[in-house]
């Protein structure tokens, strides 16, 4: 898991 | 993007113009929390921080994070000056550094990884699992609330209470798990558990919302 890069949410 | 994103996206939306609106049709602020509105403040500048960097990535994302950001900064405003009179301090009185610490300390003890974005990122989740508890107390000491209020947090609860499916639905056909967005999702919903059933069996069925 790239952590920063999957925080597609809101 | 599937269903439930967008319509809990869309209900976060919807909840920030009803407590607008309720502000400015009873030109009052009377029972809505500030401390509340404050923790959602942090909850998305700490969040957002990557708007600076990731604005091309989605125009959806930037766009909504800027109107979280500004539309929550804007109601504080407005409840520290046009509508200040109708603040009570003495009512909203909930313990708030304890929900700063307990968000940090869990920041601190989980994140994805030890950077300040990622850090923050955490904090600022767990931070908004509890955010609404100096609300949900406040209308506990008054024991009634107007019916727009309701719809108000009706709406910012329902935002969070679709994500479950969303996350779940990304499970399932993405492989996608997020478990501490989940964790602290499945928290921040069940805090709504009992205002869901009161404004159920109340606000639905005309009648006013108070607590028994």
């Amino acid at each position: 898991r790239e952590a920063g890069k999957t925080h597609d949410e809101l | 993007m599937n269903l439930f994103r967008i319509l809990g996206d869309l209900s976060h939306l919807v909840s920030i113009f009803i407590l607008l609106q309720k502000m400015r049709s009873t030109r009052s602020c009377a029972g809505i929390s500030l401390r509340t509105q404050i923790l959602y403040l942090m909850v998305y500048c700490t969040r957002y921080l990557d708007i600076f960097w990731t604005f091309n990535a989605s125009l959806y994302n930037s766009s909504m994070k800027l109107v979280f950001i500004l539309s929550t900064a804007y109601t504080i405003y407005l409840m520290r000056t046009v509508y200040k009179t109708a603040l009570d301090p003495q009512i909203d009185t909930f313990a708030t550094y304890y929900l700063v610490g307990g968000a940090g300390l869990l920041a601190v003890l989980f994140p994805y990884k030890y950077t300040v974005y990622e850090v923050l990122w955490s904090f600022s989740i767990w931070l908004e699992s509890v955010a609404i508890l100096p609300q949900l107390f406040m209308l506990q000491r008054t024991g009634e609330a107007e019916t727009i209020t309701t719809h108000y947090l009706f709406a910012l609860g329902a935002y969070r209470a679709l994500y479950i499916p969303n996350w779940l639905y990304r499970w399932f056909l993405e492989g996608h798990f997020d478990p501490i967005a989940t964790v602290a999702g499945i928290i921040q919903t069940l805090l709504y558990s009992d205002f869901f059933y009161i404004y159920y069996t109340k606000v639905l069925k005309g009648k006013k919302f108070e607590l028994p």
